[in-house]
C-alpha cells in the first residue's frame, strides 16, 4: 500500500 | 470517504441484498452459483480479520459485519434451507483452479509477509475472480432470470465505483493501492461482457447457443 495506514476499504 | 466509494459500497450491498432476497422470495437458488457465493464469503472471512485488530470507523465495522452475515446467510440458504432446488448439476466451476493459482500469488505479491497481509491479499485476488463459477453456469444453461443479472450488474458496478474512487483518492490525497487497483481493474473487465448483454438485451439474458 501507498502509506502504512491500515486497509480503509471495504 | 468520497462519493464514488459511498456509491460503491452502496452498490455492493444493493448486489448483495438482491440476491439475498430473490433467494428468499421465491424459495429457490435456481440459477445461482453456490461455488461463487461460497467463494464470496471466504473473500470477507479472510479480508476483515482486521476486524479484531484495526478499529478505522464505525461505518468501516458495520459494513463489514453486515457482509459477513449477508455472505454466510446467502451460503446458508443455497446450501441448507433451498437446497432442494440448488442446481448443483450446473454449478461445476473447478474453483480449486482460481484457488490454487490465488494462494501462490498471494504468498508472492503482498504488502507485507504477514498472515492477516497475505490472508488480505488472498481476499483481493480472490474477489476479482469469484463470479467466474457463477458466470460459467449462465453460459453453460444458456440463460440468467432477469433478477440474477440485476445482481451481477449491481456487483460490477460496485468494483468499477471502486476504481473511479481510486483516482479521486490519488488525485486528492495521493494515496494509491496497488494490488487492489489492479485487481479492482481486472475484476471489471470480467463483467465487461455481461454489462453489454445487459444494456443491450435487456434484463434477461441468454447466450447464444
Amino acid at each position: 500500500k501507498a502509506d502504512e495506514a491500515a486497509h480503509d476499504e471495504l | 470517504m468520497n462519493i464514488f466509494r459511498l456509491a460503491g459500497d452502496v452498490s455492493h450491498l444493493v448486489a448483495i441484498l438482491i440476491l439475498l432476497m430473490k433467494i428468499w422470495r421465491s424459495k429457490s437458488c435456481a440459477g445461482i452459483s453456490g461455488r461463487s457465493q461460497v467463494l464470496f464469503a471466504l473473500v470477507f472471512t479472510t479480508r476483515y480479520l482486521d476486524l479484531f485488530t484495526v478499529y478505522i470507523s464505525a461505518y468501516n465495522t458495520v459494513m463489514k459485519v453486515v457482509f459477513l452475515a449477508l455472505s454466510y446467510a446467502t451460503v446458508y440458504l443455497i446450501y441448507m434451507r433451498f437446497r432442494n432446488s440448488y442446481d448443483s448439476e450446473n454449478d461445476t466451476f473447478r474453483v480449486e483452479f482460481l484457488l490454487i493459482p490465488v494462494i501462490g500469488l498471494s504468498f508472492l505479491e503482498n504488502y507485507a509477509f504477514t498472515p492477516l497481509e497475505i490472508l488480505w491479499t488472498f481476499s483481493i485476488f480472490l474477489e476479482s475472480v469469484a463470479i467466474m463459477p457463477q458466470l460459467f453456469m449462465i453460459t453453460k444453461t444458456g440463460e440468467a432470470e432477469s433478477i440474477t443479472t440485476h445482481y451481477l450488474f449491481f456487483l460490477g458496478l460496485y468494483r468499477a465505483l471502486y476504481i473511479a474512487n481510486w483516482v479521486w483518492r490519488y488525485h486528492t490525497e495521493g494515496f494509491y493501492d496497488q494490488i487492489a487497483i489492479v485487481s479492482g481493474v481486472v475484476q471489471t473487465i470480467f463483467y465487461c461482457d455481461f454489462f453489454y448483454l445487459y444494456v443491450t438485451r435487456g434484463e434477461e439474458i441468454r447466450t447464444p447457443s
